[in-house]
């Protein structure tokens, strides 16, 4: 049983399961009491403001899942476009989807609050390394504004708004960040961004106080103010941009921060975890953490994207026989919008080998959208799950928890929760 | 491209150090 332990994660089959109600008292952290850190809870938890309008349900899993493909083909337009500096492929896949809800951004994601304008306006942003603009809906909705909990942001009872010129350089690297050429109106900055699934929010390109805590307030800061935003974003009042581009909110941040931000997505829906900006002063809770390089492979190394360079996969406790080229030719980055870990083809395909043949004790079942490695636990109390790892370039190791594992919302359909891209090459 | 999702990321501290050109992980930020 000691064997076991080293390899396998040995637990409850009811601990995979969310919980209805909110605990995040319990989760109270020396890095969350810091004066720049924000709560980050999940938009459809317990935890949220947004999960108290009971009109508007929680979405399926398998919803979830066929939302974060359309997430995963956004990302693979926008490097596609940066590499080869052609849109065909957005144009593709935006016609190739149903959904026209936000759910590209809108999956399974996760929120913080922010405070904008003067006086202060509290706002529940999706939190997201995958975009670079923050854009929240503001009054008046000429096109379209969606439902939010929160009431829409009111540019005109602010004493601190003000809108960027058409010809300012602001308004000219919208390009890079939104993908989409800037506009004018009557000499104002007009903004655009389309998110794959036809969701998209368009409006003045404009600048504010935007106050993260009560101690880190910017004056200036450059963002959407959406007047028609197609797509529900589950009732959010719009997005935090946390990409790499210079007008994301760690770049325009810079001079305080140095472009330095962490987080922690809480092990379940009912718990909240943090974000926060700028190095932790204190001592202790940051020796453990290892670093590998962003990536300096073509297509990433210039994108908004944080890449990285996966080196290997190990299944309790071996590593995989998986070539590295299988994970140099097309890169990897790292999302907080995106749900599901994708894999090449031939990587998935040693994982989920390796991982069935620890699972062999098991019953198999029915497959969860994309992912086609689930077990029917319903006649078990505790499990066994082999332990998976991720390795970096730098020798970093990357124990993945037992609920990162697996994908469930009941104990009969308990899935391995990765996924393969279409081919090694993407 | 791969990619690292947010469900594999859970509980993990993430540091994201744009000066450095790093990403740093580390287990049981939360």
């Amino acid at each position: 049983s000691q064997d076991l332990q080293h390899t396998h994660h040995v637990l409850h089959v009811n601990s995979l399961l969310p919980s209805a109600v909110c605990n995040s008292s319990t989760q109270v952290s020396a890095l969350h009491k810091k004066k720049s850190s924000l709560q980050v809870v999940h938009k459809h938890g317990p935890c949220s403001q947004l999960h108290q309008d009971k009109a508007k349900k929680t979405p399926r899993n398998a919803d979830t899942l066929f939302q974060d493909q359309a997430r995963v083909r956004y990302i693979r337009s926008r490097l596609a476009k940066n590499s080869a500096g052609s849109s065909d492929m957005k144009e593709t896949d935006a016609a190739n989807l149903l959904a026209k809800d936000g759910s590209v951004v809108g999956s399974g994601d996760y929120v913080v609050t922010v405070g904008l304008g003067s006086p202060k306006k509290q706002l529940s942003l999706i939190f997201d390394t995958g975009s670079d603009i923050t854009w929240t809906q503001c009054q008046p909705c000429d096109g379209y504004c969606y439902d939010q909990m929160e009431t829409i942001f009111d540019p005109s009872k602010s004493s601190t708004y003000s809108n960027i010129s058409c010809d300012s350089a602001l308004c000219n690297s919208l390009l890079s960040a939104t993908g989409n050429s800037l506009d004018c109106s009557l000499s104002a900055c007009v903004y655009g961004i389309q998110y794959g699934d036809s969701s998209s929010s368009v409006g003045l390109f404009s600048k504010e106080r935007l106050t993260l805590t009560s101690t880190d307030v910017f004056d200036g800061f450059a963002f959407g103010c959406g007047q028609n935003n197609q797509g529900t974003f589950s009732g959010a009042a719009g997005l935090l941009g946390l990409g790499r581009d210079n007008l994301s909110l760690p770049s325009q941040t810079a001079r305080k921060y140095n472009k330095f931000f962490s987080y922690c997505l809480p092990s379940s829906p009912s718990l909240t975890g943090f974000l926060t900006f700028g190095k932790d002063s204190g001592k202790g809770s940051s020796k453990s953490v290892k670093f590998t390089p962003l990536s300096r492979a073509a297509g990433l190394q210039d994108s908004s994207f944080y890449g990285l360079d996966i080196t290997g996969i190990s299944v309790g406790g071996r590593r995989l026989s998986i070539s590295a080229s299988v994970f140099t030719t097309a890169g990897a980055i790292i999302d907080s919008g995106t749900v599901i870990t994708r894999l090449p083809p031939t990587a998935y395909a040693a994982l989920r080998s390796a991982f069935r043949q620890r699972m062999s004790q098991y019953p198999m079942t029915d497959s969860l959208s994309i992912l086609d490695t689930c077990y029917d636990f319903s006649n078990y109390k505790s499990v066994s799950i082999p332990k998976i790892s991720i390795f970096f370039r730098g020798n970093v190791e990357v124990k993945i928890i037992p609920v990162g594992t697996m994908y469930s919302d009941t104990v009969s359909q308990v899935c391995l929760a990765f996924a393969a891209n279409d081919d090694d090459g993407e | 491209v791969a990619i690292f999702g947010n469900t594999q990321q859970k509980t993990l501290q993430v540091v994201h150090d744009g000066a450095g050109r790093r990403l740093g992980f580390s287990a049981g930020g939360c």
